[in-house]
């Protein structure tokens, strides 16, 4: 709890004033390696004892929850054009939950390792454990969220890792009569599911929004098989680039109907 | 291009003081995703399917939702991932309500609820954050979403 102050957050550079309060900094979850991952909590807007807690994951793999989950979707602010200021975003999920933004895994934004070659061999299964890792201590240091409702949300690749940290949440809290971590349920959006039938749905939208031609869909379907182990053929790969290439046009693909950021 | 403004704040030495950030002196500047993790991803599992039946046994909420306008990982993929999952029908497919407006449509099923949000695309919050604040406190609620 003594670090727990140390992290907490007077103000940042910019922000109006606000009632709730913030904490930042970083967990340690490997000390041989030097691995440690930065969070952000902002507590909810209105009686944050009583609301529960949120972790937020955003996906990538490689990307920040600060930058987006924090900053662009979920969080209580909006950073203005120059970078110079915040605003505040008036449907924050801070008004229903205590927001937890954790940057993972380590050499994600501010998150770090000491050991350069863990950015070589990270995978799932390291950020899973980190990241219960972080949780487990982050309690220690937030006792006041230890037994509180917890949930999960994550969005694109973090259809990964969400359900994944679920899993190591869920089999470490077997141990326990009164687990600390009371996992309730998790919320994933446009989330990374299954390689094999996720491609074969991309796909199929890409045809249903007229986005590509009758004859690159039936070359896609023709040449592509999308199960993972044998890896895509020459003709799929070169159906798919052209699709995206000559047919999707200059769009903002996570935005179908948005212009792509110059 | 609201990405590019977190490059600018975040890399601001005030702001990293605030956030007690940086403290080691990491030697690159913050990024909102990193290159060297995405081209060196090793282990990734093919399906996440197995996991969703685990976790929907041991009785967690889960919900999964999906921008319309995203074609990265667009609504057909989600449901076609889902429906191999094969789950009982709760409460059957319906168009929920944003104020007076379809927010999106849903269905309920034993274990899992999905939902589209309209007119959003892959961060849904940032293209339609009342519809994903909707969506949200419904999730926490443990309520379906309103049909009207």
């Amino acid at each position: 709890p003594k670090q727990q102050l140390l992290d907490k957050v007077s103000a940042l550079p910019g922000q109006p004033p606000v009632r709730f309060s913030q904490f930042s900094g970083y967990v340690t979850v490997n000390e041989k390696h030097g691995r440690a991952l930065f969070y952000w909590l902002t507590e909810a807007s209105d009686l944050p004892h009583n609301k529960p807690l949120l972790l937020w994951l955003n996906g990538g793999p490689g990307c920040s929850s600060v930058a987006y989950g924090a900053s662009e979707e979920i969080g209580p602010f909006r950073i203005n054009r120059t970078g110079s200021s915040l605003y505040l975003n008036k449907y924050s999920w801070n008004a229903e939950a205590n927001l937890l933004f954790l940057e993972s895994p380590a050499g994600v934004g501010f998150s770090y390792t000491n050991t350069s070659s863990d950015l070589k061999d990270t995978g799932d299964n390291r950020t899973a454990e980190d990241a219960l890792i972080f949780l487990i201590r982050w309690m220690a240091r937030f006792p006041q969220y230890k037994y509180r409702d917890f949930y999960i949300a994550g969005e694109s690749y973090a259809g990964h890792y969400v359900p994944q940290l679920a899993k190591r949440i869920h089999n470490y809290n077997k141990a326990y009569s009164r687990p600390i971590i009371n996992l309730k349920g998790f919320i994933v959006g446009n989330a990374v599911t299954d390689n094999h039938y996720d491609n074969i749905g991309t796909v199929t939208f890409w045809w249903t929004h007229a986005m590509i031609s009758d004859r690159t869909y039936k070359s896609i379907l023709k040449y592509c098989n999308f199960s993972e182990e044998e890896g895509q053929s020459d003709k799929c790969d070169e159906a798919v680039n052209y699709a995206i290439n000559n047919e999707f046009g200059d769009i903002d693909q996570y935005s179908i109907y948005t212009a792509a950021c110059k | 291009c609201t990405e590019n403004y977190a490059e600018k704040y975040y890399n601001r030495p005030d702001v990293q003081k605030a956030l007690h950030a940086n403290v080691t002196g990491i030697p690159y500047k913050w990024t909102a995703c990193s290159d060297v993790l995405i081209k060196n991803w090793k282990d990734s599992e093919d399906s996440m399917l197995p996991t969703y039946k685990e976790l929907i046994a041991a009785g967690l909420r889960i919900w999964v939702f999906s921008g319309d306008t995203d074609s990265v990982v667009p609504v057909t993929a989600t449901r076609f991932s889902l429906s191999h999952l094969n789950l009982p029908i709760k409460t059957k497919w319906y168009p929920w309500y944003s104020g007076n407006q379809v927010g999106g449509w849903t269905e309920v099923y034993e274990g899992l609820t999905f939902a589209t949000v309209r007119s959003a695309g892959h961060e849904v919050p940032l293209l339609q954050p009342q519809r994903a604040f909707i969506l949200f406190r419904s999730f926490l609620a443990g309520k379906e979403l309103p049909k009207s």
